[in-house]
């Protein structure tokens, strides 16, 4: 979802 | 998953690949920033809190391990294993953490998302990422020698934040994400921080020369 979306990253 | 994030995960992979290699092959760690290798370690550990409460894919919990495992193995050779210890150029290696690790810390508190513990941390680890390569660069510059190891290590993790950038231009463009100051800036600034190594790096490869920079 937006409001993780920087957070699936590494 | 894009293919610039792809790519990006896979040179960064591969960096730690060859630093491994470099360890263990050749037993020696000669050129390496001890110093920077436990910024990742701090950076990994404080950004990686998340793993236990939050699943986001097989994929994304498999190499948040790796890089955790990775980063405090390859610590632990420099540190502790008796013949690599040795090749370790402690008196060049002499930036210190503090410097980086303090005001990185203090900007985490000032300027995130949200004031959580979490969010503060993970905050803190995209501050000190962006500048954890800095002993590293100020060694090798120290250095009058660079295996090309040394030097293609320093280029994939490089290679792998400027893969980064063109995944957040791609995701915002195409996937409609939504802006992330704190993720894009720090990250453009980690990526401008490199642009003078990749100089001396693709002009020593041109020009078929050992690499060197200049003091």
């Amino acid at each position: 979802s937006a409001s993780t979306d920087v957070k699936d990253e590494l | 998953m894009n293919a610039f994030r792809l790519a990006g995960d896979m040179t960064h992979l591969l960096s730690i690949i060859l630093l491994l290699h470099k360890i263990r092959a050749m037993k020696s760690c000669a050129g390496i920033s001890l110093r920077t290798q436990e910024l990742y370690v701090i950076v990994f550990v404080t950004r990686y809190v998340d793993l236990s409460m939050k699943y986001y894919s097989f994929y994304n919990s498999i190499m948040k391990i790796v890089f955790l495992g990775t980063s405090i193995s390859i610590v632990w050779y420099m540190r502790y294993h008796k013949v690599v210890k040795q090749t370790y150029n402690k008196d060049v290696d002499t930036f210190r953490h503090i410097f980086l690790i303090l005001p990185c810390f203090v900007l985490a508190l000032l300027i995130n998302r949200a004031f959580t513990v979490i969010e503060v941390l993970w905050t803190f680890s995209l501050y000190l990422e962006a500048v954890a390569i800095l002993p590293q660069l100020v060694l090798l510059q120290r250095s009058r020698n660079i295996d090309n190891l040394t030097g293609n290590y320093v280029f994939l993790l490089g290679a792998y934040r400027a893969f980064y950038l063109l995944n957040w231009i791609y995701r915002f463009f195409i996937e409609n994400h939504q802006v992330r100051w704190i993720p894009w800036l720090s990250g453009l600034l980690q990526t401008a921080i490199y642009a003078d190594f990749f100089y001396y790096y693709i002009k020593s490869w041109k020009n078929r020369e050992k690499l060197k920079l200049p003091a």
